[in-house]
């Protein structure tokens, strides 16, 4: 454990932290992908099944246990209690899209062809495209209230501060999973225009929007 | 180096 990945690892349960209070809150998860919940749902669920095969440390569990409980708790929030403001007719990325190709390569690339480690692999790979269902809902609505904003820059933040997390242990252990990294950067690069507007727009006080 | 797996990372 280093300082990027514990940073990392908050800047996560941040993004999660502020969905859930937003839709609480406001009584209202307008904006929100619902089919960008559903994937994080399914990437917590099929990585995290070591959670009764693999003890690594009581942190680690804790944490899995709370991304799971607060991703699944956020697509309840958001398809059943307060489902009369979900944003269905903007929410129309097809997720078989991505489903499909992530599950036929994680059969195809992997560490090793058992079932955990190719659901596990299918979870790195499905987390780096999740996002695109969201993305895809802001570019159709061409604006995002400020506070889905900061949740997408916490959730970008996260990834980034792994692929540091990924160069220090190289150096400092000589560790590197060549399936994460990848993944990893592949998901970063996806927030890169997002963070651009974010600094120069909603930094500086203004709203998200997309130019016309 | 050699690959190593990154189990122990959420």
């Amino acid at each position: 454990m280093n300082v990027f990945r514990l940073v990392g690892d908050l800047s996560h349960l941040l993004a999660i932290i502020i969905l859930l209070l937003k839709i609480w809150k406001t009584r209202s998860c307008a904006g929100v992908s619902g089919k960008s919940q559903i994937l994080f749902s399914l990437v917590f669920i099929t990585r995290y099944l070591d959670l009764f095969t693999n003890f690594i440390s009581v942190y680690n569990s804790v944490m899995k246990i709370i991304y799971l409980v607060t991703s699944l708790g956020t697509v309840y929030l958001m398809y059943f209690k307060f489902k009369a403001t979900y944003d269905s007719n903007h929410d129309t990325f097809r997720i078989e899209f991505l489903v499909v190709p992530v599950g036929g390569l994680s059969f195809l690339v992997n560490h090793d062809f058992t079932p955990l480690e190719i659901l596990w692999t299918f979870s790195i790979y499905l987390e780096s495209v999740a996002i695109l269902p969201q993305l895809f809902m802001i570019s159709k609505t061409g604006e995002a209230e400020t506070i889905t904003s900061h949740y997408l820059f916490a959730l970008g933040s996260y990834r980034a501060l792994y692929i540091v997390n990924w160069v220090y242990r190289y150096y400092t252990e000589g560790f590197f999973d060549l399936i994460a990294i990848v993944a990893g950067c592949v998901q970063t690069i996806l927030y890169c225009d997002f963070f651009y507007l974010y600094i120069t727009k909603v930094l500086k006080g203004k709203q998200l929007k997309l130019p016309a | 180096r050699k690959a190593t797996h990154a189990k122990d990372e959420l």
